[in-house]
């Protein structure tokens, strides 16, 4: 996916400027009628973004909510008409965490991911606290044992772009946040 | 550090 289009966010946009990112390569790499039509005067990308953005119910003050990302995604496709499209969600909030094998299906071109991202503060062994945060989504360029390049829609004004990672699956762990704290089956650090 | 909380697959139908 590394020649994957990068489109910023504007304010709390991250999803659905990731979601743009991957599925306008998508568009470009066999599923032309994923991209709007072309007119004069107008950009395409930004034009597959707004779209994205009225079909998961995306605010601008406030960001998007996780149980809407699969179900607008799922629209967004039928609508061009698109049926078979699976989207599907693990992690934080939902019934299945999975491990990083799950990633190396990026390699076909037909699968991408959108990776759902939080920041928090390691407290100790396997101990974290969760901070303050809406939380960030960023698209996967490519991924191999445990390494990912990955594409930050980050506002211009800031760090937006690709970054190398490294990261580590780490397993029951415990995450402590302002409701008290609880077992996580897992959690991926990052250096 | 950062740690990711999940991740959205999508799995387009294969190409021809």
């Amino acid at each position: 996916k590394y020649t994957m289009p990068d489109l910023d966010q504007e304010e709390n946009t991250c999803f659905p400027a990731a979601a743009s990112n991957i599925i306008y390569w998508f568009g470009e790499n066999g599923y032309p009628n994923l991209l709007p039509a072309l007119v004069t005067g107008e950009n395409r990308h930004r034009r597959l973004f707004t779209k994205l953005l009225v079909h998961c119910n995306v605010s601008y003050r406030l960001g998007t909510k996780f149980e809407v990302m699969t179900t607008g995604l799922k629209n967004f496709f039928k609508e061009q008409g698109y049926n078979d499209v699976k989207v599907s969600y693990r992690g934080f909030g939902g019934a299945v965490f999975t491990g990083p094998e799950w990633f190396e299906k990026n390699g076909q071109d037909n699968v991408g991911f959108i990776l759902c991202i939080d920041y928090v503060k390691k407290t100790g062994e396997r101990e974290y606290s969760a901070a303050e945060s809406l939380g960030h989504c960023i698209s996967l360029l490519t991924y191999s044992d445990n390494v990912a390049v990955i594409l930050d829609p980050a506002h211009t004004a800031d760090e937006r772009g690709r970054y190398t990672f490294r990261f580590q699956p780490v397993r029951n762990v415990r995450l402590t946040d302002s409701n008290g704290t609880y077992p996580l089956p897992l959690v991926y650090e990052l250096p | 550090a950062a740690i990711l909380t999940g991740a959205i697959c999508i799995e387009m139908p294969p190409l021809a």
